[in-house]
């Protein structure tokens, strides 16, 4: 697994073409709500116990 | 016949001519614990069909000397209601006798799927005239299986050839010892493999959660048969240490909605290795049993 790889599955994942051009001013002071945090957490428990049929 | 507003087609029955016998297997205990399924070869004595009965059938439709052979698979659901999924399928001359191969590789690998206590292997034969029509109504009669019918005991009963491999030796041996000397693990393992996401340029400011994971990967050597497998499978290549499992990997990017940055879920299928396993390259990936 390469970081290419990745960031291809990511873009697919969003529908995007390229990599968006973010400002680093604004990364930082952005918080991030409980409710996203919480889906967050679920899917990675989800992800953790699920056992996918792979290749 | 009833309506003015679109014309209709009277049809006429055409006699569709089959015959079905249903085969049992028990399979507890036949198939080696931690061992891998590579074929199941369902294997049906064809019994010599009578002269006289060929020479009539040949008389009536000279080219109607041929029945196809279908094997499916049966479930019998807990309801009680059946599903066929059909395994294999093949033309046999009435003029041909001996034994029969059938691949049901796939019956057998669906019955795996089969909650415990499972039930016997039921595999449903049926023989379909070729040629449609009255001239070679029948025919489908004339191709009989040895132990067809009540006697059942004697030669040539139907036969199930399970060829599997032992796991304990062609398989994969789990997660790698890390203590193992040297850099490749001698034989097929899921190691730790670590992925920096925040070490990625292209990352930055993107990607807010996980800063990092455990990818794992799998590497090591599979031990091949030395013997050729007993049947010809195209396109087979040797044993390969693959991810046989994998799971998502969830992550928190940032998103502009508006002109406003906004952090978003979203989870990419198949990043993180949860099992390695050897497998043919090339071998078909078994259909899963649907609910």
């Amino acid at each position: 697994l390469s970081g290419e790889q990745i960031r291809g599955s990511l873009l697919q994942q969003l529908h995007l073409s390229q990599v968006p051009v973010l400002d680093e001013g604004d990364a930082e002071g952005l918080v991030t709500p409980a409710h996203v945090t919480a889906q967050y957490v679920a899917l990675l428990q989800r992800s953790h116990s699920a056992r996918s049929r792979g290749k | 016949r009833f309506s003015q507003k679109f014309r209709e087609v009277v049809g006429r029955w055409l006699a569709s001519e089959a015959s079905t016998h249903l085969l049992v297997f028990s399979m507890e205990r036949r198939l080696p614990p931690n061992s891998e399924l590579v074929r199941a070869v369902l294997r049906l004595f064809q019994e010599p069909v009578p002269r006289a009965a060929l020479r009539r059938l040949e008389r009536l439709s000279p080219h109607s000397a041929r029945a196809r052979v279908t094997v499916e698979w049966l479930h019998v659901r807990e309801d009680s209601s059946n599903r066929t999924s059909l395994v294999d399928s093949r033309l046999v001359s009435l003029h041909d006798s001996g034994w029969k191969a059938f691949d049901v590789t796939e019956a057998v690998t669906f019955w795996q799927q089969l909650s415990r206590p499972r039930q016997p292997l039921l595999l449903q034969v049926t023989v379909q005239t070729e040629h449609l029509g009255p001239p070679a109504a029948g025919a489908h009669k004339l191709v009989r299986f040895a132990s067809q019918g009540p006697a059942g005991a004697g030669q040539g009963e139907p036969q199930l050839e399970l060829h599997t491999l032992d796991l304990g030796a062609y398989g994969a041996q789990g997660d790698c010892d890390p203590e193992a000397p040297g850099a490749e693990a001698p034989r097929c393992c899921r190691r730790e493999m670590y992925i920096d996401l925040q070490g990625m340029k292209w990352a930055e400011n993107w990607v807010l959660e996980p800063p990092g994971f455990l990818a794992y990967e799998c590497v090591g050597a599979c031990r091949q048969p030395r013997q050729p497998l007993p049947f010809k499978w195209p396109l087979l290549g040797p044993r390969q240490c693959i991810a046989s499992e994998t799971a998502s990997l969830p992550m928190i990017v940032r998103v502009e909605e508006g002109g406003r940055p906004r952090p978003q879920v979203v989870s990419l299928p198949n990043m993180r290795v949860q099992s390695c396993s050897c497998s043919w390259d090339g071998a078909p990936v078994p259909r899963k049993l649907e609910p």
